[in-house]
């Protein structure tokens, strides 16, 4: 019955050159939280791999805790909505 | 644009400013993260410009109603869009029928800070004969890169993660400047929450610059957003340009007001001013509501309103133009060629009220608006840009500096009924932030190896704080009341670019400089490492963010004596020698050691100890001063800003 939203998870500095690599590190993070790395990729709306590593998904309030307690993970952010200035 | 380049002292036809030396900003690419572009309109054209830059690894992206190889050419030379972070969020299907899927603008937005940031020249553009020139960018030979994360639903809004995917792939595509016209809503979120902020720190550590807008939440306090430290943080300010229009009353009397009036004059027309028929305590205004306004009274009549009005109503009841008095705001919205709204002061609207009154038949006759250009006008801070203190990190000064944000004249989305021919007249610190990006584009070609940090400093060091060259009259903010303007209205000041060209002196900042200030603000030596890549612990003592290498002072709470840190680079002539020269804050006692820097071939950086103490025995409000180096040619000056606090609560 938890309602799931869309958050940023924050990972730093890229660790690797490869952006595949990049993008499997995100995928297997996210396994490792929702159980499978198919449901990681249905929830997985980007991952972040070129500038800075970090992946945005679509996540329950208990998956956001439990990511945010694993080695590597600097912040997680909800998805916010920017306004025209 | 037809004026604001010319305010800025970037006229094409004066030979002794910095467009030809930049080269107009060619080989500079500007990303720009907004609504999308309309790549048809004339101030996208590629005429006279070369290749695309060779290190360009960016592209073009097909979608509804937009055809890679017909919309991009050698200007836009990047179109992508982003909409899964607000799909995923808002749900499917969301009601996209009011937007192309593709980076086509429908907005208008996105197409106008394109073309002030980086538009081609086009001759001869006004909005239906007002503020007549040529419509350009401020970098005319730079190439942009549209990264469409603003969506025409919601009335354009924009998805944070769609804003950080965007801002990943620029940094990989190559671009030199980033350009965000967005922001948050007051509360904003801390650096470490807001998405901009983390996706800028990793542009602006590979030497990328992000330009941002300080918002429209002003003339308020503590409104200003995207406050990190590594960003250009731009608020709006009007130019030497107004739009008066005359209110000629039936005693012949002729006040002013400004509008965007375009039609025929009305002719004198009946003058009244509605009652309400009933009592509606939700109404802040006779004219905001059908239900309250006397049809019959106003129909075929010129009305005067107080506060705020609709035009919906005003028109369905049948009025054929209004006079709005209001606090100034500095937005005026176009008129509709049959229906004149011209804004006026309390003071005026109260004479005319007066006039009134005093006659049983009052008459108006309101003319077309006419455009005025000049020394005549001084500019000031717009009404509506979002001030300071930073409510984030108060002794980081935002924003940076102002630059024109009122009344500007660009390209738009000619879906858009206001846009005349695909130009439009719009107002914000959206527009003013293109312009400061179009300028970093310019001296990007000029100083290719100067850091984001130090491109900041020379703007806002140079910025000017009086109005007109030559004039020693210091700028305005306007607001309730209308008072001189201090940092937290404009920083540095209004951007001068010629001067930041040249600023003399720059205080740089790098990846060392961002680390202390994340140390400063909390992260610890894990968080630290992840974000800087490797192995990296703040110091044992923890740093100050007083003591962050910004181009300003800023002490939101000052008791005892405090000594901070600057470092200055010389960028100028390499045997140098820089005095000092300290206007204190009110009641502040500031000395510098060194008080002179000497430089040569080997001596480039300097630092020196700026201690400061407060004469002040209660709690005070902030007091504005300056400190300033100058070798006799070049000035370069920080704000200083000081807020006593003795006793332990804050009294805002």
């Amino acid at each position: 019955t938890e309602s799931s939203n869309v958050h940023i998870v924050y990972l730093g500095e890229t660790q690797h050159d490869n952006p595949e690599l990049v993008v499997d590190l995100h995928h297997e993070l996210l396994a490792s939280v929702v159980g499978s790395k198919e449901l990681a990729s249905e929830l997985m709306v980007y991952s972040y791999k070129h500038g800075f590593s970090g992946f945005a998904a679509k996540l329950r309030e208990s998956q956001v805790q439990q990511l945010s307690e694993l080695p590597g993970v600097v912040r997680i952010i909800p998805n916010s909505l920017h306004k025209l200035e | 644009t037809t004026r604001s380049w010319n305010f800025l002292g970037l006229s094409p036809h004066s030979p002794s400013n910095i467009l030809p030396k930049s080269k107009m900003g060619d080989g500079v690419i500007i990303g720009v993260l907004d609504t999308g572009i309309w790549p048809e309109s004339e101030s996208f054209n590629e005429k006279g410009l070369g290749p695309v830059p060779f290190h360009w690894k960016g592209a073009c992206e097909s979608g509804e109603n937009f055809n890679t190889t017909i919309h991009c050419n050698k200007k836009i030379i990047g179109a992508r869009w982003f909409i899964k972070g607000l799909l995923a969020e808002y749900g499917e299907p969301l009601d996209t029928s009011t937007d192309f899927l593709s980076p086509r603008d429908a907005n208008g937005h996105g197409t106008a800070i394109s073309s002030i940031a980086a538009g081609s020249f086009v001759y001869n553009i006004s909005y239906k004969g007002l503020g007549g020139g040529t419509v350009r960018g401020g970098a005319p030979n730079a190439r942009l890169a549209m990264y469409k994360v603003c969506w025409n639903l919601f009335n354009g809004y924009c998805s944070s993660a769609d804003i950080l995917k965007a801002v990943d792939v620029a940094i990989h595509e190559g671009v030199h400047v980033l350009s965000l016209s967005l922001g948050d809503s007051v509360p904003i979120s801390t650096i470490v929450d807001d998405a901009i902020a983390i996706g800028s720190y990793h542009a602006v550590t590979r030497d990328i610059i992000v330009v941002c807008s300080a918002g429209n939440d002003g003339p308020f306090a503590q409104t200003v957003t995207n406050t990190a430290p590594w960003v250009i943080t731009v608020a709006a300010s009007t130019m030497d340009r107004a739009f008066p229009t005359s209110i000629t009353l039936g005693n012949n009397i002729t006040l002013q007001g400004q509008s965007l009036f375009t039609g025929p004059h009305t002719g004198f027309t009946r003058l009244i001013y509605p009652k309400s028929t009933k009592i509606d305590s939700t109404s802040t205004s006779i004219c905001d509501s059908l239900s309250s306004l006397n049809k019959t009274m106003v129909s075929g009549n010129v009305v005067l309103c107080f506060t705020s009005y609709s035009e919906e109503a005003l028109r369905e009841a049948g009025c054929v133009g209004v006079i709005i008095a209001t606090n100034p705001s500095d937005l005026m919205l176009p008129s509709d060629d049959d229906f004149p709204n011209i804004q006026v002061d309390y003071e005026v609207g109260t004479r005319i009220l007066s006039y009134i009154r005093s006659t049983s038949a009052p008459l108006v006759k309101l003319s077309r608006t006419k455009t005025v250009v000049g020394k005549l006008i001084s500019a000031k801070v717009a009404a509506f840009s979002s001030r300071g203190p930073n409510s984030a990190t108060p002794a980081i000064l935002k924003p940076d500096v102002a630059a024109p944000g009122v009344n500007i004249l660009a390209a738009y989305s000619p879906l858009r009924s206001y846009a005349d021919g695909g130009y439009a007249v719009k107002s914000g610190t959206s527009l003013s932030t293109p312009h400061v990006s179009g300028i970093v584009a310019l001296l990007k070609v000029m100083h290719p190896s100067w850091s984001p940090a130090a491109i900041r400093s020379a703007l806002v060091t140079t910025a000017s704080r009086n109005g007109p060259s030559c004039s020693i009259l210091p700028i305005f903010a306007e607001g309730s009341p209308r008072k001189l303007a201090n940092p937290f209205d404009y920083g540095g000041g209004i951007v001068n670019p010629n001067k930041a060209a040249y600023p003399g002196l720059v205080y740089d900042m790098g990846r060392e400089d961002y680390i202390n200030f994340l140390c400063a603000v909390g992260y610890n030596t894990s968080a630290l490492s992840q974000i800087v890549g490797q192995v990296t612990a703040c110091s044992s003592t923890k740093p100050s963010v007083l003591d962050v290498n910004l181009p300003s002072i800023t002490i939101p709470n000052l008791r005892d004596n405090i000594n901070l840190t600057r470092s200055v680079t010389n960028v100028g002539p390499v045997d140098s020698v820089y005095k000092v020269d300290i206007d204190p804050p009110l009641g502040v006692n500031v000395a510098v050691r060194p008080d002179t820097l000497v430089f040569n071939s080997s001596v480039k950086t300097i630092t020196f100890t700026v201690a400061v103490s407060t004469t002040h025995h209660v709690n005070t409000g902030y007091y504005f001063g300056s400190l300033t180096w100058t070798d006799g040619k070049h000035v370069v000056t920080s704000a200083l800003s000081v807020r006593t606090q003795i006793a332990d609560y804050t009294d805002g």
